[in-house]
This record gives C-alpha cells, sequence and structure tokens, in this order.
C-alpha cells in the first residue's frame, strides 16, 4: 500500500500531511526548489538533502523540482531548516572548492591592457588556483613573447625579455595591491619578496607597493624598472627565467591568499541568502497574494509560466 | 543579468 502511495503522487506537493500506513509514526514531507538554473539548482538539492539528513529525515522519492522525505522529527526539522543558509553556503564552498581542481584560476586572469586581474574572486580560492592562475599568465603572449618596438641598444630578444619581465610584475602588482588593505599584509609581502629575491633591488619592491608598475608607462621606464629587476636575478636564458620568476611569484600570492580571499573571494553566505528565495517546504510561510491573473507590471499580452504554461495566479 | 545567473554562468 505505501510503495502505491508512494508510486501514486504526482507532485511534491502530494505529500503533505500524509504518513506510512505500514508505521503510522512515519510522516512525508518535502522540499521543491525554483528549477530555472543548472549547477546551482543541483547545489540547492544537495544542501537539502543534507539538512533534512542530519534532523533524521530519509529521502524516498526524486522530482526535478524536489524531494520527499519520510521521518518523525519535526521539531528538529524545523529547527534544522533555521541553518538553511549555512547548509547552502557550505555546498557553495565545497563545490567552488572542488570545482578548482578544475581550471578555475585561468578564469582569473585578464589581459595585460585591460584588467589584469578579471575575476579575482577564482584566484584566491586555494593553492591550486594560484598555481592555475599564474601558469596562465605565463602563457599569455604579453609574457612569453611580447610586441616590442625597436628600443635603441638593445636587441629585440632581449627586449622581449625585459618587457615580458615587467609584465609579469604588472600582474604581481595587482595582486599586491588587492590584498594591500590590510597593513599585515604589506610586512608580509615585503619580508617574502625579499627571501624570495634577496639579490633584488629594495627599489623593485618599492615600485610595487606604489602601484607604480603599470602598462601606461612609458617604454623606457618600463625597460628601466626591468633591467633593474633583472639584474637581481641570476642570468639564464629566457624561458627558464621566466619560469623561475614565476614560480616565485606563486609562493608570494600564496602567502598573500588569506587577505585576498578577505577581500575579493566569493560571498557564499550573500548568495545562499539570494538562492533561499528559490526553495519551499511546508512550513515555509511566505506572504502571497492570489490575482485572477498576474498582471502587476505587465505591458501586454497574458503571462504565462515558463514551465507549466499555465497563467500565473500567486 | 541577476547575480544568481551571472554566478552560474562563471561556475
Amino acid at each position: 500500500d505505501d510503495a502505491d502511495m508512494l508510486a501514486s503522487l504526482k507532485r511534491v506537493e502530494d505529500a503533505e500531511g500524509r504518513y506510512l500506513k505500514s508505521d503510522r509514526n512515519l510522516k512525508l514531507t518535502y522540499h521543491s526548489v525554483g528549477v530555472v538554473r543548472g549547477i546551482l539548482t543541483s547545489i540547492l538539492h544537495k544542501a537539502l538533502h543534507r539538512l533534512y539528513e542530519d534532523a533524521g529525515w530519509h529521502p524516498i522519492v526524486f522530482f526535478a523540482e524536489g524531494t520527499i522525505y519520510v521521518g518523525n522529527d519535526e521539531r528538529r526539522l524545523e529547527e534544522n531548516l533555521n541553518n538553511l543558509e549555512e547548509y547552502i553556503a557550505q555546498e557553495l564552498r565545497s563545490f567552488v572548492q572542488e570545482r578548482s581542481k578544475y581550471g578555475v584560476g585561468e578564469k582569473a586572469v585578464g589581459p595585460i591592457t585591460q584588467r589584469v586581474i578579471r575575476s579575482p574572486e577564482y584566484l584566491y580560492i586555494s593553492e591550486n588556483t594560484v598555481i592555475e592562475f599564474w601558469d596562465a599568465v605565463r602563457r599569455q603572449n604579453s609574457i612569453a613573447n611580447p610586441n616590442v618596438d625597436r628600443i635603441s641598444h638593445i636587441s629585440e630578444s632581449e627586449a622581449k625579455e625585459l618587457i615580458g619581465l615587467y609584465n609579469l610584475l604588472i600582474y604581481l602588482t595587482e595582486v599586491v595591491k588587492q590584498c594591500n588593505k590590510d597593513k599585515d599584509a604589506e610586512e608580509i609581502f615585503k619580508c617574502i619578496f625579499r627571501r624570495e629575491f634577496p639579490n633584488v633591488s629594495e627599489d623593485v619592491l618599492n615600485y610595487i607597493l606604489s602601484s607604480k608598475i603599470a602598462n601606461i608607462k612609458p617604454i623606457e621606464e618600463k625597460i628601466r624598472i626591468a633591467k633593474l629587476f633583472r639584474e637581481g636575478l641570476e642570468t639564464r636564458v629566457r624561458e627558464e627565467l621566466l619560469d623561475d620568476v614565476v614560480e616565485r611569484f606563486k609562493r608570494i600570492t600564496n602567502e598573500l591568499r588569506e587577505f585576498g580571499e578577505k577581500y575579493h573571494g566569493i560571498d557564499y553566505n550573500a548568495k545562499a541568502r539570494e538562492l533561499m528565495n528559490d526553495v519551499s517546504y511546508p512550513r515555509f510561510r511566505v506572504d502571497t497574494e492570489m490575482w485572477d491573473a498576474y498582471i502587476h507590471g505587465k505591458k501586454k499580452g497574458t503571462p504565462l509560466c515558463v514551465l507549466c504554461s499555465n497563467r500565473a495566479t500567486t | 543579468i541577476c547575480s544568481l545567473c551571472e554566478f552560474e554562468s562563471k561556475l
């Protein structure tokens, strides 16, 4: 009988107020979510499954828009639903962390002529996203093979090397700028920079901290600062030199990561609060108004639900 | 584009 009853439920809402005949202590309840989005919808479902299960309710029937659960402790469920925001935020956080194994850090990189850190929220997630970020920077033409005008007294290949180095400094300057709202971060940066580049002039450090390194600077100044930086590096061929500098920049960025995340990370709780609007469950009360048809703010035509094609009335 | 849809598109 119970199996027939469960199989005959057409929508999650049909579960409301029901119980299992085989054990009258076991009640049914449900959650449902708006199904307009993609991965965020599946994250919401996962968060809600975890929330219900932690309250002792077991998922038993699954629909695209929600899940029916069986259990008996309504008080514990009600208490747990107060933590809905935390559950969603936690699920988002672990999804993004997990996801950061697959190239999220690359998405943070912008071209040297525009915002060089296009999506800072994807840079500071983990050690791995920092590595991906710098590897993606390293592959940019502006680093590996920059266009250079003819510059007097130096060869084209030397000019390419120096401009490549300078452009790397632009990326580092932006990283430091984003973490620098904290005075602690500035001190930490100074220490690590001196540790990673013991023979580089203190002037280079000061140029970075005062944000004097940028793409709009005249070419002579770029070359001058790059030479200053180059003098403090062990002499190597261009490819190796750039690789080595990038490795050191990765370590520097990783030590600044907590500061970057504080100011530029993803606000998981804010996202969770927005997503909560997509969730409904039997005891979740919102003010609703019933209309003959939903017309407020609509200029012309009959507004139909994009999912079920019925006239919207709530 | 709403902030959730933007977030979704980046994910």
